[in-house]
């Protein structure tokens, strides 16, 4: 199985840290 | 808050999937590597929603995919400084 990560991703917003439901 | 599930993805868009599940992801990396949590989430997203979700819940797994990132991150930093 090939598992790539790519280094150049998108890097992740938290949203739900500042706004918890 | 409950497991996130496969049937409670299926219901949402794509795009909505992975926030789900970088929402879950996320303080579970944070606690791994705070200063890079955000980075590794992102990188660890484009892995297929079931595997993800497999990762959610099992520590060694996710454990396994975030050092997996932090090396790939680490040779591509290393890769841009020689440039």
């Amino acid at each position: 199985r090939k598992s790539t990560l790519n280094p150049n991703a998108k890097e992740f917003n938290p949203r739900s840290f500042s706004q918890p439901k | 808050r409950e497991p996130l599930s496969a049937s409670m993805l299926a219901s949402a868009l794509p795009h909505v999937q992975k926030q789900m599940i970088g929402d879950r992801l996320y303080p579970l990396i944070y606690a791994l590597h705070s200063e890079l949590a955000g980075k590794i989430t992102g990188m660890l997203l484009e892995i297929d929603n079931s595997e993800l979700l497999h990762m959610l819940e099992s520590p060694e797994s996710l454990n396994a995919k975030v050092e997996e990132a932090l090396i790939m991150l680490q040779a591509h930093q290393a890769e841009e400084q020689t440039d």
